[in-house]
């Protein structure tokens, strides 16, 4: 799985996702990644999130939705949103990642997977940054 | 004003010891330019729409990322695609589940966002739309790499999946 989360100069926020899903895969299986609200989600002011990992467990606990309303609702910052919604996924037998900024277009990284394939970029650091483990 | 992009690839059991250090510069290589077509579009002031979906196309054309070319193959030994993607400021969004024609599945689901009163087209549907709006077609055989096709052939044999409850659906 693949994904992408902006905050453009006109402060609006986008969230995009894609897959081919999991190796095996049967009975015309989907996950999160073609689900609004579970591996894409995004509303202004708030987040925008693209996760990636086993969607069985990220639908049940609309995960990219969790993020923003942990953040709406919650007033938690996108850092602990991110790791408290990957927490609830790993507490029912789920693993994988996500990536999310906020209104203001900080990023966060949350997984408790070994590895994810990231990196970010912005105006405050123009160069790019990239990190696997 | 101020703008930023975070991307991922995938997450999974990436051990330390498994990439080599050619693999890894890959991966990284990969990333960068994915991130280097978002930031274009930043930079020059485009939407964010314009810059995840431009950035994640990027990645859905580097056969070393689950989507698009390279993607996993299912059981039966087909690549079945899924994207979507989500507007912040309308909250109108637009995804495609089990796509096998469309060359990137991500500007797919964009047209069902902006083309179509729908939010989710899936299977033979979707391959559908995507001819109807004249998104770009590949033969299914386009999205096969043979390092994936050998991981659907090591998971036919030991069925480690069916194992391993966290990845009982496959």
């Amino acid at each position: 799985t693949v994904g992408a989360v902006a905050l453009d100069q006109a402060g609006h926020v986008a969230a995009a996702t894609s897959t081919g899903g999991m190796t095996g895969k049967r009975w015309g299986r989907i996950g999160d990644s073609p689900i609004i609200g579970a591996g894409t989600y995004a509303r202004d002011g708030v987040c925008a999130v693209s996760a990636t990992g086993s969607g069985e467990y990220f639908i049940r606990e609309t995960a990219a939705r969790q993020v923003c309303d942990r953040i709406a609702w919650k007033g938690q910052g996108v850092q602990q949103a991110g790791d408290d919604t990957i927490k609830s996924i790993g507490a029912i037998g789920g693993d994988g990642g996500l990536i999310a900024i906020d209104g203001q277009g900080r990023a966060a990284f949350s997984m408790n997977d070994l590895g994810m394939y990231r990196g970010a970029v912005s105006s405050a650091h123009p160069v790019a940054r990239t990190a696997i483990f | 004003g101020p703008w930023s992009l975070a991307i991922h690839g995938g997450a999974g059991v990436i051990k330390r010891g498994d990439l080599t250090p050619e693999k890894e510069a890959a991966y990284r290589a990969g990333l960068d330019a994915a991130m280097a077509a978002g930031a274009k579009v930043l930079k020059a002031g485009g939407s964010s729409l314009d810059a995840v979906e431009a950035t994640v196309r990027v990645l859905e054309d580097n056969p070393l990322f689950n989507a698009g070319k390279g993607a996993v193959f299912t059981a039966e030994g087909k690549n079945e695609l899924d994207a979507s993607i989500m507007d912040g400021k309308t909250l109108k969004a637009g995804a495609v589940a089990g796509v096998t024609r469309t060359k990137n599945p991500i500007s797919l689901a964009r047209a069902v966002m902006e083309q179509s009163p729908h939010v989710l087209l899936a299977r033979d549907g979707a391959d559908q739309f995507s001819k109807e709006k004249g998104l770009e077609q590949v033969d299914p055989s386009y999205f096969r790499t043979e390092e994936r096709w050998k991981q659907l052939e090591t998971w036919r044999k030991n069925h480690q999946a069916a194992l391993d409850p966290t990845h009982l659906f496959g």
